[in-house]
């Protein structure tokens, strides 16, 4: 554990935490996409399989039940609770067309042929595209309270964060997961744009982040 | 190994 790795997991928490107290408190899930949020949660449920099989640390166990219980919760709020604020008709982003590549690419590119290690490899690529149907969501409405995009720039943050973790592990242990590291130079690559407008329109303007 | 070692990771 170095600092880089738990500011990353402390990121990723406040921004799950973020998302989920906003649709609580406001009892309303405009601008969120439902779909971005069942993608998180298969992400989780396809990579913390392993609470099954290995015992990590009980930081490890922990936070792995967190994420679980939060995002389905977040996908419960969105879909049963407060189904009726549900924007479906601009949360029209396609998630076949990233979850076929996706799986064919988890059965092709991974570290050992066994159900588990596809899953994980799934789970990483997986999570590296499962904000593009808000990011999309985002582009067709042409607009984003700034509550969600605070939300957004926590869960872009935690994997650059994750990123400067890996060349300190490298640097100290000499530890390098391939598969991890090349996903999550795409995953951060991903919010590159959404940085760049939450720094210029969000912290200086405040209020809405709208789209030219 | 690689396989096990990035498990510590969430």
């Amino acid at each position: 554990m170095n600092i880089f790795r738990l500011a990353g997991d402390v990121s990723h928490l406040v921004a799950i935490i973020i998302l989920f107290l906003k649709i609580w408190k406001s009892k309303s899930c405009a601008g969120i996409s439902g779909k971005s949020q069942v993608l998180f949660a298969l992400v989780f449920t396809s990579r913390y399989l392993d609470l099954f099989t290995v015992f990590i640390s009980a930081y490890n166990t922990i936070m792995k039940l967190v994420f679980l219980v939060l995002s389905y919760a977040t996908v419960y709020l969105i879909y049963m609770r407060f189904r009726g604020s549900y924007d479906s008709e601009n949360d029209s982003f396609r998630v076949e067309f990233l979850l076929v590549p996706v799986t064919g690419l988890a059965f092709l590119e991974n570290y050992a042929f066994t159900p588990l290690e596809i899953l994980w490899t799934f789970s990483i690529f997986l999570e590296a595209v499962a904000i593009m149907p808000q990011l999309f969501m985002i582009t067709k409405t042409g607009e984003a309270e700034s509550i969600t995009t605070h939300y957004l720039f926590f869960l872009g943050l935690y994997r650059a964060l994750y990123l400067a973790n890996w060349v300190w592990r490298y640097h100290t242990e000499g530890f390098f997961d391939q598969i991890a590291v090349v996903s999550g130079v795409v995953q951060t690559i991903f919010y590159c744009d959404f940085f760049y407008l939450y720094v210029t329109r969000v912290l200086r303007g405040s209020g809405k982040m709208s789209l030219p | 190994t690689s396989q096990i070692k990035h498990k510590d990771e969430l």
